[in-house]
């Protein structure tokens, strides 16, 4: 479902070139369940922005679904972001002055749902993440924990195939991530292909097969066997 | 050297009202090191910004080093935030126009110091945190982790004596977060008192003393005898 041939992304910084992406090949299949890791500043998250259609590389191929992504045009990406990808990002970004019900509600609204339903799913998506007492919160009236879970309900709210979580566990204490590991699980068994970006052993080894990363390159990548 | 007393912390919230610290009473005493746990939307940011004079408690009293945070005027209170006080924000909450170095300057400009001083003890921070090399870039051209690094470095760049850390190590890799609790372990050495709200189990045996909090009260307050 999805396929990288040497993928590379450059920054310019200044009179400089920084090279963060350094030749990636990689090829996820549908329904497999990937955990990326690698140390701080390795690209992970640039990864990411480009698995998920939000960066362009500079140079190399992405298949999504076998179509060329540089050859879309906006419309079928916006399409593609919105219902066929779900990301949760590392830092969340949740619109600040709406509360958590209206920050999970605005991908319905891109989807052209109807008002009652968008309420519906957004709501059942806040339960499912345990915030139905704080969805008229705004996000500087949440706990860290609790701005992550909103970001996590709204990557979930059109049901994705594909499902992109940048550290999704990284301010919520056990309990509470077991709850979030056991969602996740539920999206893999029916049927998605979800890539999830952690720091800890315990999260990776949720996943089937496990992906290091360092410095920009793909230095491992093999199952996961202890699962 | 920290004395709170029945703290009470209160939230209003459209007609409602929420309690979010329930009555905390807690004696830290100089170069204590101590672990602040609990689950998501516990209160531990809440209880983190009371004691770093950031916020003033509903009701109850604050008494750090014998004095009454609620009498002090402003001035002292900037003195304390400025040199007695380090705090690494959950949320890192560093200047988005300004440069890794700037932001960790920062803080030593409201201290005084000469242009030499700043500029050589930012510098010096930054190394320490492994920074280097991305010392000119800004917040949106570095990595989740790198920005947790960058406010980690601004905390200590005034060697305060009492450092306050949310989610030190929410965004490293496992060897950068031995890095950083390395560098918590020198400053505690150094005669400082360091409290570092965690919500990993291994992060926390760091510190000598364990204090869990469940629902804006205390649940446990523990010596570490593993540790
Ligand atoms: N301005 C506010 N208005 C209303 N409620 C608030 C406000 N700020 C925080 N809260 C609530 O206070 C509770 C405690 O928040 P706090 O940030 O202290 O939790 P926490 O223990 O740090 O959680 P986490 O581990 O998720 O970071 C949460 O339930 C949150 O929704
Ligand atoms: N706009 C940019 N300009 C220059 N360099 C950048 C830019 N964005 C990211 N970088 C650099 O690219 C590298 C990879 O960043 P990325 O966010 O992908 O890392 P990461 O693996 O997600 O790290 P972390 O685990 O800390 O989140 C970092 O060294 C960062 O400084
Ligand atoms: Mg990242
Ligand atoms: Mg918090």
């Amino acid at each position: 479902v999805i396929e990288l041939q040497q993928i590379i992304r450059n920054f310019r910084l200044g009179e400089g070139v920084i090279k963060v992406l350094k030749g990636i090949d990689l090829q996820i299949n549908r329904n497999e369940y990937v955990a990326l890791m690698g140390p701080s500043g390795s690209g992970k998250s640039t990864l990411m922005n480009i698995l998920g259609c939000l960066d362009t590389p500079t140079s190399g191929q992405y298949l999504l679904n076998g179509r060329d992504v540089s050859k879309l045009i906006d419309d079928e990406l916006a399409e593609i972001r919105n219902h066929e990808i779900g990301f949760i990002f590392q830092t969340f970004n949740l619109l600040p002055r709406s509360t958590a019900l209206d920050n999970v509600i605005l991908p319905l609204i891109y989807a052209g749902e109807s008002r009652k339903v968008r309420t519906e799913r957004a709501t059942n998506a806040l339960e499912q993440v345990g915030l139905a007492d704080r969805m008229h919160h705004r996000p500087n009236e949440l706990s860290g924990g609790q701005r992550q879970r909103v970001a996590i309900a709204r990557a979930l709210v059109n049901k994705p195939s594909i499902l992109l979580a940048d550290e999704p566990t990284g301010n919520l204490d056990t309990a509470t991530s077991i709850e979030i590991m056991g969602l996740l699980h539920e999206i893999h068994r029916q049927g998605n292909t979800i890539i999830i970006v952690t720091h800890e052993e315990d999260i990776a080894q949720h996943a089937h097969r496990i992906i290091r990363l360092r410095d920009g390159a793909i230095e491992n990548d093999y199952q996961n066997t202890d699962i």
